[in-house]
């Protein structure tokens, strides 16, 4: 399991979420993606009306339902999702009080793993409950990284929450690399920023970088991944890129 | 007090935090600046080093210490800032089994409102305790929105919580308004979505735009706001113009 997370905001977590999943569904793997953002960007993301569903994610997590039927097929054939509503929001303080609150998702999880090929969990923009039930229950770790200055320094307290996750959560855990995301190579800031990360990050960072691209910002408002959005867009071919680089990094076992 | 907030990640919220405080000072007025996230980017944005700090934000929420020797003056005159480090991500989980969890900022600022004519809080991406916190300390709330589709999804689920708020916390809160920010007028969903929003936001949605400009998000890694960076930047003069009809919007009294 493949958790894509950074507690800074508005770096392309989602955007990777969709995108890097339609990708590996395109190349013939079977993909699982939740949504365990109360947002629910990657379930609008997916044209899925929110207000349409009864049950999602929080029933699974606080209620105790099994995933199965929680699951939902999108447009791309294999690529499957666990859509989300704003009741996910009160999942934090919830979980709060609840015995081995970190690891509901790990169990959730067991009976549906041998499904899929690769499942994927979309977190929020903090590390909270939510993103530590994430990553108790990863084997993976995708940070999007924006570049831009803010998002370098959130980058150290992510490492020291991931090591306290290994120590105490999850011995398994491991960062599979960071993404550089709405790259311009024409804005210094941006091309510094790339360097200092390549330069400092401890763990890998994936060669294919995400250019900015705006084609990636409306195909939500379409409710589909640009794959399907923009064919030929910079963004999709990047995302292919990117998609073909992870499974060499995260080989099927 | 003015609360800084939408639960959207990466809107613009810390930019405008620093930029739209030190314009107000920068025209004369006496402003704090409180830090409420644990990224702690408002404090960076200022050039402070939050290794040196001994005490935060945390220290006064969780503790009960006063916030007055917290304080620390900005470089701009008339601007001060109560800074946060990584310790404040612990606030979350600890409040949350405290008596009157909401109403500890609100407590806190009583001894020293008189002392600035405004007084903002900079929330992190949730909505969360700290922003809980900020939410029912606060008079009036800007939200800064980013000209992207995800941005107008998570405003409804805003609302409610403020809605809320004003209900079982806070009577007198209220939107003084929305700011687009990130505004390039040449790209087609921008212009689409700061229309949208004008036309379904429920309260004011300010007239002055901030755009994209480069020299914005260069400046927090020089450590300082926009107007001492680059003083005739369009980011400056934009910010600048919106402190102007902010001061219409919220007068003294
Ligand atoms: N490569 C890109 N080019 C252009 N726009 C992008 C790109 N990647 C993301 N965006 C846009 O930037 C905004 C932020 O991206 P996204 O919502 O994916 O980030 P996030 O990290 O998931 O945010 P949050 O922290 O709120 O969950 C969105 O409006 C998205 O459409
Ligand atoms: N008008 C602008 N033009 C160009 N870049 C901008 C502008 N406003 C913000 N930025 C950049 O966009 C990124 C996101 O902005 P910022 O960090 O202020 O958002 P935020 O809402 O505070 O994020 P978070 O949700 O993580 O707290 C930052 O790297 C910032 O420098
Ligand atoms: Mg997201
Ligand atoms: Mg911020």
């Amino acid at each position: 399991m493949v958790a894509i997370t950074n507690q800074k905001g508005g770096v392309g977590k989602t955007t990777t979420a969709i995108n890097l999943t339609a990708s590996l569904a395109h190349l013939g793997y079977r993909v699982l993606l939740i949504d365990s953002d109360p947002q629910g960007n990657c379930t609008s993301g997916f044209g899925i009306d929110k207000s349409s569903l009864e049950h999602c994610y929080y029933n699974a997590l606080i209620d105790g339902e099994s995933l199965e039927p929680l699951i939902v097929r999108t447009m791309i054939a294999g690529l499957d999702i666990l859509p989300s509503t704003m009741q996910l929001a009160g999942a934090e303080l919830e979980l709060a009080g609840i015995e081995q609150r970190e690891f509901h998702l790990k169990n959730l999880l067991e009976p549906i793993k041998p499904w899929y090929d690769y499942i994927f969990v979309d977190c929020p923009p903090s590390l909270s409950l939510l993103t530590l039930n994430a990553l108790t229950a990863a084997s993976d770790v995708v940070v999007p990284v924006q570049a831009e200055f803010y998002a370098l320094e959130g980058l150290s307290q992510l490492q020291v929450i991931i090591e306290r996750v290994r120590e105490s959560l999850n011995a398994h855990i491991q960062i599979t690399g960071a993404i550089v995301t709405m790259f311009d190579s024409r804005i210094r800031l941006a091309v510094d920023v790339a360097k200092e990360l390549e330069a400092s990050f401890p763990a890998y960072v994936f060669a294919s970088k995400i250019p900015r691209n705006v084609r990636l910002s409306e195909a939500p408002s379409y409710g589909k991944p640009a794959l399907l959005f923009d064919p030929k867009s910079r963004g999709t071919t990047a995302y292919l890129e990117l998609a073909h680089e992870f499974t060499r990094q995260v080989p099927l076992y």
